[in-house]
């Protein structure tokens, strides 16, 4: 499945 | 957090704070287009959302708090405090014709239907044509002021270091976000055209950039 998104980035 | 990332998001910085410095210091947003910095506000509204539910590094916040705060000071600058220079007659984008595919795209393609993704996936979207109407602007007066070039520049700048970033990101640790990299090429070739401008006619020549 997708990936969880990074929310690391801005 | 790699070098392109830090380097990407510095750009990102730089490029909020020339805008944000020019109209506040010459008092005037003339040759700047209201519609993009309110589509910009959009974009880092619907992103940053998560900063109420997560609390990822300090640097993320901070960062994040900078360009919220930045890209509204400058709206209100534009729309409020300096509303008599703002060319409204040049600044004609149909703004409806981004908002509405865009949402309708992050109802279709997102990672989760749920309101905090679907909302991350709309402003990444809307990041990627939110310039349209400030590209469009300069078509329509044939000009831009350099320090304005300056500003498209590093904010065109920006995510091309992210999409370095997200190579580096998926050869060290397989790491790959398809929605943030197509959405990021397409928002990198749409400054293209003006990084041939820039660097034929900005850095080369006049200063000013006066369109063919």
């Amino acid at each position: 499945d997708k990936p969880t998104v990074d929310k690391d980035e801005l | 957090m790699n070098i392109f990332r830090l380097a990407g998001d510095v750009s990102h910085l730089v490029a909020i704070i020339i805008l944000f410095l020019k109209i506040w210091k010459s008092k005037s947003c003339a040759g700047i287009s209201g519609k993009s910095q309110v589509l910009f506000a959009l974009v880092f509204t619907s992103r940053y959302l998560d900063l109420f539910t997560v609390f990822i590094s300090a640097y993320n916040t901070i960062m994040k708090l900078v360009f919220l705060v930045l890209s509204y000071a400058t709206v209100y600058l534009i729309y409020m405090r300096f509303r008599g220079s703002y060319d409204s007659e040049n600044d004609s984008f149909r703004v409806e014709f981004l908002l509405v595919p865009v949402t309708g795209l992050a109802f279709l393609e997102n990672y989760a239907f749920t309101p905090l993704e679907i909302l991350w996936t709309f402003s990444i979207f809307l990041e990627a044509v939110a310039i349209m109407p400030q590209l469009f602007m300069i078509t329509k007066t044939g000009e831009a002021e350099s320090i304005t070039t300056h500003y498209l520049f590093f904010l065109g700048l920006y995510r091309a270091l992210y999409l370095a970033n997200w190579v580096w990101r998926y050869h060290t640790e397989g790491f790959f976000d398809q929605i943030a990299v197509v959405s990021g090429v397409v928002q990198t070739i749409f400054y293209c055209d003006f990084f041939y401008l820039y660097v034929t006619r900005v850095l080369r020549g006049s200063g000013k950039m006066s369109l063919p």
